[in-house]
């Protein structure tokens, strides 16, 4: 599997959304 | 590898976790040694607007929120995130200066590993709150556990029925919900084996408060061995919650240090 920063960061701020979701959700 | 404890931050963290090994493995090799790295700039502006999000949204949560362990717990998980954040707009800059930079390299990484290490602290922060909030119904249900001792009349006994079913079946359905969340399978196993422990003997208990209720009405003898017979019923009952208590708060992590 071969992976570029491009990728790494695109996944990083992906999954910070993500974790984003999830305060939103829980906190409702 | 990190391991993840529940589904849900499995799902989130799993593909960054994987990517950064990934890439980390592929420098420790040497397999990039003296290849240029592109211009990061946009993706990383991306994750600066990402992470700003998130702390804003994050501090708005502290501020709303009652559950003091996590007013402590986020703070540190955001600045984290943020310093993280600030390696990562660094290294773009560093890029751009010299594309084959190798302290840009290792700011990519650290930068990289920080935003990993903080979300994976925020996420288990809310995590430990969801428990918290389990853990809250099954001390209720073992606060009341306790009101058998005073049950003498039959009428008591009803109302007892009454109010403890409610709470067990709240109870029994966080725990279900609990144990298809967890990834590991024996903690999962051991809250589906206390849960169905403590349901299996509510009605025992019931049945030996109706027994001691019965028999010290009838002043026939044998209130004593129905009385320890409660105690008992009770006695287990309540083990196997706190066990279940125990279970809920142990994590993947704790199993390794364990072992």
């Amino acid at each position: 599997l071969r992976v570029s920063w491009e990728q790494l960061l695109t996944t990083i701020a992906r999954t910070i959304n993500e974790v984003e979701n999830q305060i939103l959700t829980r906190d409702a | 590898m990190p391991v993840f404890h529940t589904k849900t931050i499995e799902s989130i963290l799993e593909p960054v976790a994987q990517q950064i090994s990934h890439l980390v493995i592929m420098h420790e090799e040497g397999e990039v040694d003296g290849k240029a790295i592109p211009d990061l700039t946009v993706p990383v502006a991306a994750v600066q607007a990402a992470v700003s999000n998130l702390v804003r949204v994050g501090k708005e949560t502290v501020q709303t929120t009652e559950d003091q362990l996590m007013k402590r717990d986020m703070p540190p998980a955001f600045i984290k995130v943020e310093n993280s954040s600030s390696k990562l707009v660094q290294a773009s800059q560093m890029l751009k200066a010299d594309p084959y930079s190798v302290p840009a390299r290792d700011y990519l990484i650290d930068g990289s590993r920080g935003i990993l290490s903080g979300t994976s602290d925020l996420l288990l922060t809310f995590d430990e709150a969801e428990v918290r909030k389990i853990i809250r119904v099954c001390k209720g249900i073992l606060e009341y556990l306790t009101v058998a001792e005073v049950v003498e009349t039959m009428e008591d006994l009803i109302t007892y029925t009454k109010n403890l079913g409610p709470g067990m079946t709240k109870m029994s359905k966080m725990i279900e919900e609990r144990q298809q969340e967890l990834t590991h399978q024996e903690h999962r196993q051991m809250l589906v084996n206390s849960m169905n422990t403590v349901k299996e003997l509510l009605p025992v208990l019931i049945s030996a408060i109706k027994i001691f209720v019965t028999t010290k009405s009838s002043r026939g003898g044998g209130t004593e061995e129905a009385e320890r017979n409660r105690r008992f019923t009770f006695e287990k009952m309540s083990a196997e919650i706190n066990e279940i208590i125990r279970v809920l708060q142990l994590t993947t992590w704790d199993e390794d240090a364990w072992a």
